[in-house]
């Protein structure tokens, strides 16, 4: 796109290919491009060879546009609640997580409250084997908020700085399964006294359009404090998030870029622009 | 929907009697837009759209008093015919076992499919072994084998860090001398870019000569299944797709492009987490799901 000499029509039409293969979205990627126009009459180019970075510049501006309520601090106890739908990467990012903080000289604990779907509970316990870090269990089929109430208890008696807690996969378009996960968030908040509640969605990177509606449902619940893009080290830009910015306020705190416990890196809004247009 | 989008272009027809260029553009960027709100390949929509529009501005649509009406009728046409029509069907080998064996990315419902395939074709009265080749995911082997006890269908797992490819081959071993019917192998979930794990499913396929390969796929995959889909065909070869998690509110438009740009067929949908979750794909209804 940027070999082109002109500014022309066909210009235009090749940005937003490049925006709509990333999964951008049609109604963000016409924002991006009306943005970038308008910057474009305000101070015009000089060369196009300035053209990427002014493109960048415009993606960065809604990369920026956070607004969620910091997370309320009062506690020595960091709660995390891990959401998201089936087989986003939940699990092994709550391992990504806890070998991070414990690395860096954290006392985690982490709670399996994935009471439902096979082997979920014994693929926790073998993570957190894997990276030394303690496990509040019950048994499959128990209820999740017990787990998670016995979890919170269980944390502040063993003076743990952060709790992670791991949920069951689960589609955002089943009212039943989503008033499950607000009972849980509802039993943490008033164990922790509503403080140093944080709650992520997992994304997994290679979700089209269906992420908007994901995390509109999911924040509409849980009023989500940030996102997690797994599978990010595919071939798929996870461009969706820009939509999930510009629509909803939510960030991307981290990103996942592989199937081992290292492979989990801070969200870097310059990185992940390059990323996209590449 | 793509049916009011469409009627508003064209509601000032009447009385003019003939479709303008323009309302033919405009017609073709509704559809456009519903397509790549529905997560078709934005290629593969460029080529719908090509051959939707000769036709969408032949005689029965001028005619007609709901143009808008007939114009998503055509599309709807169209998107089912290139789906397959109708429905294709999974069959069985020449002799026993017929091999089947799942293939995809992270995540995406290839082990419940295992499960699901199993329950499917015990209730037919056949005879099923599961293999659990993934030896990589923790707790994977735990999964399947918990999987097959709720259903009572027996599971092959492998010795401590044995290798997939080893651990495939004595499962056809067992299948073969034992009577089963059916032998489904779960592979672990991979990237289309990783060679070496793409050579892997190459030689277990390469030893076991599958009756069929399955590529599973998420419904809520976006622009990347082309991608996905390409590679894995190129590097891989597979059958049929199954398109998982059709459960939810993602539109499923990766089940056009995917058949658009290899021609294989998609031939099952999960439709929940439970093993009885699982149901044949109906192109029509696919269609009509994608235009939204
Ligand atoms: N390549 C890659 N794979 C990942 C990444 N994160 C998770 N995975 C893989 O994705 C698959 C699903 O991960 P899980 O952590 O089990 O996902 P989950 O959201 O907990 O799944 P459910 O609990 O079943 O809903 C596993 O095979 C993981 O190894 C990532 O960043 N990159
Ligand atoms: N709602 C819904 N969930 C599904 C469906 N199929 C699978 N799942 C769920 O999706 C998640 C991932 O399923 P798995 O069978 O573990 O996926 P996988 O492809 O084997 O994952 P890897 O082995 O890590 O690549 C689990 O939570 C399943 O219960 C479906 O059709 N609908
Ligand atoms: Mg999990
Ligand atoms: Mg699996």
């Amino acid at each position: 796109v940027f070999s082109r000499k002109r500014i022309d029509d066909r210009f235009w039409e090749d940005t937003e290919d490049i925006l709509i293969q990333g999964d951008v979205g049609v109604p963000t990627a016409l924002k991006i491009i009306e943005g970038l126009k308008a910057d474009l009459k305000e101070s015009p180019l000089r060369d196009t060879a300035e053209m990427p970075e002014r493109l960048k510049k415009t993606i960065i501006g809604i990369l920026e546009q956070e607004r969620i309520p910091p997370v309320s601090t009062g506690s020595p106890l960091t709660v995390k609640i891990i959401v998201g739908v089936n087989g986003a990467g939940k699990t092994t990012s709550i391992a990504k997580l806890a070998h991070k903080f414990s690395e860096s000289g954290s006392r985690v604990l982490i709670a399996a409250a994935d009471t439902y779907r096979a082997a979920a509970i014994e693929q926790v316990q073998i993570w957190a084997d894997r990276i030394g870090v303690d496990v509040v269990k019950h048994e499959r089929g128990s209820d999740a908020a017990a787990v998670v109430y016995d979890a919170v208890h269980a944390a502040k008696a063993r003076g743990a700085d952060i709790l992670i807690i791991d949920t069951a996969g689960r589609l955002h378009t089943k009212v039943p399964l989503m008033e499950e996960i607000r009972k849980v968030k509802r039993v943490v908040e008033r164990e922790m006294q509503g403080a140093q509640i944080e709650t992520l969605l997992v994304i997994d990177a290679t979700t089209g359009q269906n992420g908007l509606s994901q995390a509109k449902l999911f924040n509409d619940a849980l009023d989500l404090n940030g996102i997690i893009l797994a599978k990010l080290d595919g071939t798929a830009k996870g461009g969706i998030i820009l939509a999930i910015i510009d629509a909803l306020g939510i960030p991307v705190r981290y990103i996942g870029t592989g199937e081992r416990v290292e492979d989990l890196a801070e969200f870097e809004a310059h990185a992940f622009v390059d990323a996209l247009l590449s | 929907t793509l049916t009011n989008r469409l009627s508003d272009v064209f509601r000032n027809l009447r009385g003019r009697g003939r479709l303008s260029d323009k309302d033919v553009e405009s017609a073709m960027r509704e559809i456009k837009l519903a397509l790549l709100e529905a997560d078709v390949n934005y290629k593969v929509v460029k080529d719908f759209i090509a051959g939707v529009k000769e036709k969408a501005v032949g005689e029965e649509i001028l005619k007609s008093l709901t143009p808008g009406q007939q114009v998503v009728k055509l599309v709807s046409d169209e998107l089912t015919s290139l789906m397959g029509g109708s429905p294709s069907t999974l069959g069985l080998a020449g002799k026993p076992p017929t091999i089947i064996m799942l293939v995809g990315l992270q995540g995406t419902g290839k082990t419940s499919l295992a499960a699901k395939l199993g329950l499917m074709y015990k209730s037919e009265g056949k005879k099923v072994l599961l293999t659990a080749a993934d030896v990589y995911r923790p707790a994977a082997v735990q999964q399947l084998e918990a999987l097959g006890k709720e259903l009572d269908i027996d599971v092959f797992k492998g010795e401590k860090d044995e290798p997939a490819l080893k651990v495939a081959e004595r499962s056809y071993r067992t299948a073969d001398k034992e009577g089963y019917s059916i032998l489904i192998m779960d592979t672990a979930g991979r990237l289309h870019i990783d060679e070496s794990m793409m050579d892997e499913l190459k030689s277990i396929k390469t030893a076991l000569k599958p009756h069929s390969v399955l590529f599973v796929a998420d419904a809520m995959t976006g622009q990347d299944a082309v991608n996905q889909a390409l590679q894995f065909d190129e590097s891989v070869g597979f059958d049929g797709v199954v398109l998982t998690k059709l459960d939810g509110d993602a539109r499923g438009g990766a089940a056009l492009s995917v058949k658009a740009v290899t021609g294989k067929p998609v031939m099952f949908v999960g439709t929940g987490e439970k093993p009885r979750d699982l149901e044949v794909f109906y192109p029509d209804r696919m269609a009509s799901r994608i235009i939204g």
